[in-house]
């Protein structure tokens, strides 16, 4: 089983988490049972699916702390196919409480591996750094997804961020590999995000997804409703990408 | 001296680079003696006034473990009356490394106490986390601007960002106070936008800056040509906006 995904990029605001929410939605619309792991302790992920604070209390560091069976953290949400393990913002304690800890980095991975025969997809969301956390969740998975805004800040992190892919393969986890760069926020009225999106595809060439999920007011709509956007208007821009990104991976899936 | 200000939100993409680049600018324009210090290892506020790579050898990684003098760091920019310490990816090293040092929070405020009286601001650029670099930023400034883009997922973090303000204040830095809270990316045609300023007026009150900054192609075109958007197009919306900003927390000083 090759299908836990991490999707990280040390940039902030790029759409680590919309490309989860939606991802995981779209995947489980084409009946694939998916898991959601929010393991960013802003917990915007548990916020997407409209998860109340107060339901937060079996989430990702009661779990890495040894407090709860990931079993019973295990959430369904409105989505038939769908389930996510949702996150506090306890979990920013977790990167001090695991410094010393022998195999620190193998945490998450350990913890995982009682549910991934449960799932056709498992998803991880991560926060805008490069530490514990993030390493945890390169070194649970398989397959990474970097979504990157057409912006220009946004190439800037790239190098880093493929660098450290390099150095976690060769150190951490040898199955890693990059799924793909995915071009997110993508705004034709804008000549920077043409010329970051020709940047990326002129570098990377096949690694980058064909599928380009464009700026779509919808998209950021939806969280407030606590639903993905593929529930709270499947026919607007945003949902058709993410419904298209779903077949892409899932496509790629059978030339393996 | 309380001019030293931190620009700080573990939120990634809501807008602290771009405040801290355009802010900083506008201050040197009003013959304020200003100094940015990029303390995100992405380095993206160093891009922002484009200083390459090559030219990052004296840097605040190479400051803060002390290789390097402080005053041997600062680089002047196109900008009269401005200057910075730039970054490298080298900085995201740093949080291990001080991480068993005794007074790890105080290093970057011991290490400015040289320069504070050179200049009349000093602005923090920090990463998208809560870390031991945003904690250095905190410890070491007497105000913090928290910029919030008027999105529903920025919302989250607030509550926990003021928490870690108590917090500061309480325990390593009893002079830090809230500059004030400030609202980017507004976009009159999104609904949400309306929404969440409305949310964070109603709640914080005077604590949130009279000045928006509106969303502005504009100022995402200006780093890509290694400009901030001030000299990149002082007519737009977003240049203009900058400039009020600078003026409100001048005449805020005022009234100290
Ligand atoms: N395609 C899109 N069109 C419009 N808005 C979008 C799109 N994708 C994401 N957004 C909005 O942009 C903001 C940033 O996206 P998101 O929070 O998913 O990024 P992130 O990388 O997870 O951020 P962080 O680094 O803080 O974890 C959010 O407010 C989101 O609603
Ligand atoms: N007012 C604005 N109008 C349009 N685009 C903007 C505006 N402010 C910032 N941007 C763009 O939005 C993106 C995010 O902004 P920026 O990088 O300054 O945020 P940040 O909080 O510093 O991100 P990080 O969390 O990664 O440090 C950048 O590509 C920037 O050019
Ligand atoms: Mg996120
Ligand atoms: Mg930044």
């Amino acid at each position: 089983l090759n299908k836990i995904i991490a999707v990280a990029n040390q940039k902030g605001g790029v759409g680590k988490t919309t490309t989860v929410v939606n991802l995981a939605t779209a995947m489980a619309a084409c009946d694939r049972k998916t898991l959601i792991i929010d393991a960013d302790p802003q917990g915007n992920a548990s916020t997407g699916f409209g998860i109340k604070y107060s339901e937060r209390d079996k989430d990702l560091y009661s779990i890495m702390c040894g407090k709860t069976n990931i079993l019973d953290a295990i959430k369904d949400t409105m989505i038939p196919n769908l389930s996510i393990i949702p996150t506090s913002p306890d979990l920013s304690a977790i990167e001090q409480e695991l410094v010393n800890l022998k195999d620190r980095e193998y945490v998450l991975k350990n913890l995982i591996e009682d549910v991934v025969d449960i799932y056709d997809y498992i998803l991880i969301d991560c926060p805008p750094s490069l530490g514990l956390l993030t390493l945890n969740a390169l070194c649970a998975v398989k397959r990474l997804i970097i979504p990157l805004q057409t912006e220009f800040y946004a190439l800037e992190g790239l190098t880093q961020l493929l660098k450290t892919l390099d150095l976690v393969q060769n150190n951490f986890n040898k199955d890693i590999k990059l799924q793909g760069i995915l071009l997110t926020m993508y705004d034709s009225r804008n000549k920077i995000s043409e010329m970051v999106s020709n940047d990326v595809k002129e570098h990377f060439r096949d690694k980058v997804f064909k599928t380009i999920i464009p700026r779509n007011v919808r998209v950021s709509e939806a969280p407030s409703f606590g639903q993905p956007v593929l529930m709270y208007d499947i026919n607007c821009p945003g949902s058709q990408a993410y419904a298209a990104l779903a077949g892409e991976i899932i496509n790629q899936e059978k030339d393996l």
